[in-house]
């Protein structure tokens, strides 16, 4: 089972654009996939069609520990699992301030739910931040992705979000490694882009080898602004589903071939 | 004077870049503008080409009441300060949590410099999130300006936000309204941008005339998307200096001149 964390405390970067279709298209290339919402603005469930309101248990139970992740989660399409989340999760940081082991409270669940369910891929859509849950799942993770827009204030965090991960590495989670940064809503004609990317590289290429992020190379498939990618969360869907031959759609495709041709030396 | 709060919950709506010309535009047209940045990723504080490193104060120390607003401000142009942010900022959340009044440490701050400094704007930049330091930035506003990307995940998280603001203008702020909501990164050629903005306007129209969102309209000038606003970070400089031909410029200028406009009334 492969377990990643996509996440970037930057906002707006392709994080849950990208948890979901990367999760959907995984589904639908037949592996079971679980994917677990945990942003308190609850988009990801939002783009697969779930408002969780009211009795419906969210993530929010699994870290009070009244649901387990197998009692909270929903089947959204064949072989694809949303563990939601709503607004609730917000008051997590603040109730969790206190609780000893309070980061490792994702990874214990998911430990526990590998007894009764079988997945092939766990993904987990992070808020903008490097608060309490994204640290909860930086440490349940083996594999971290990295969603960026190639813009200059997004590539400045990005010394940062490193620095995190290679703490979590060193205290919480020696399995814990950088995979890619996946370049999102690119605009092949500027100069921007390409000027980012080229300096994300070389960051890459110079990075310390004992680093936690010394493997992690730019992804190959470019994500391309597509209007459509930003039309189908209104519709529930994932991009396959809701316009399956537009850019969006194939440079995901791309992105999922990717994903599955590093399973073997996974 | 006007002291005007730039928040979203929603990331990379446009906050940033909005503080930052907006704060650049009024202090170049004459007025006397203090930029507060209250995001830990200090992007604003980037934007005016400031990294507060070591010793420099930042808008923590004033948090921490070990610094006033004055002595943490620094002179960006004529009539432009800042009061930078960096990292440290991320740990207030966790340090305030039980502190008493944590909510009003920024209203009490701004009231203290008034005895000092005399600024015709105060503009508050704010992180992707509802938490401690938007909050603090709501209960020491009169207005509030919520840059808005107009796709449907960002629409989908307002109803939130004028919850929040509702709540702050009821328990801390009676004088809190919301002025208005600027559509920021506007794709003229696409109907989702035409679609939300009629949404949103429908909203706006029918909601209820007692709530703190009552007089909130979308601003006319819309801010189109413009890769040289995404540029004009890397080299430290607003909008006006960095490219003033631009359509950012343009845009970014008719905002000012509409919230120029508004003063009288203010
Ligand atoms: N490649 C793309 N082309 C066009 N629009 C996109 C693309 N990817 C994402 N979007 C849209 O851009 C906005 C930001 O993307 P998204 O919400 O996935 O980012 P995020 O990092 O999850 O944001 P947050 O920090 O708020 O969680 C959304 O409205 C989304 O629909
Ligand atoms: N009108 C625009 N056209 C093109 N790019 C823009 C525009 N406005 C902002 N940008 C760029 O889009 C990205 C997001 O904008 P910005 O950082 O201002 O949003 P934010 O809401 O402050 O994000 P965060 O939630 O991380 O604080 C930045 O890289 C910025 O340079
Ligand atoms: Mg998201
Ligand atoms: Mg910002």
């Amino acid at each position: 089972m492969r377990t990643i964390v996509v996440m970037n405390q930057k906002g707006g970067v392709g994080k849950t654009t990208t948890s979901v279709n990367l999760s959907a298209g995984l589904a639908a290339a037949g592996r079971r996939v679980c994917m677990i919402d945990l942003d308190p603005q609850a988009h990801a469930s939002l783009h697969v069609g779930i408002e969780a309101h009211g009795k419906t248990a969210t993530i929010y139970d699994v870290f009070a520990e009244s649901k387990t992740l197998g009692e909270a989660r929903q089947l959204v399409a064949s072989n694809l699992w949303c563990v939601p989340s709503n607004i609730d999760l917000a008051a997590a940081e603040m109730e969790l301030a206190d609780v000893p082991g309070r980061e490792l409270i994702l990874k214990a669940a998911i430990n526990e739910s590998r007894q009764n369910e079988t997945y092939d891929y766990i993904v987990m859509d992070c808020p903008p931040s490097l608060g309490v849950l994204t640290v909860n799942a930086l440490a349940a993770a083996e594999e971290v992705f990295i969603p960026l827009q190639p813009h200059f204030l997004a590539l400045h965090g990005l010394s940062k979000l490193f620095e995190t991960t290679a703490l979590v590495n060193r205290r919480l989670n020696r399995q814990l490694r950088v995979s890619g940064v996946v370049l999102c809503m690119y605009e092949t004609g500027t100069r921007l882009a390409a000027d980012i990317a080229e300096d994300l590289s070389q960051f890459l290429m110079n990075s310390d080898p004992h680093a936690a992020w010394a493997g992690a190379r730019i992804v190959r498939s470019k994500i391309r602004r597509n209007i459509k990618l930003a039309e189908a969360p209104s519709h529930g869907k994932p991009i396959f589903q809701y316009a399956p031959k537009c850019h969006g759609a194939e440079d995901y495709a791309a992105l999922i071939e990717e994903v599955m041709d590093s399973e073997a030396s996974g």
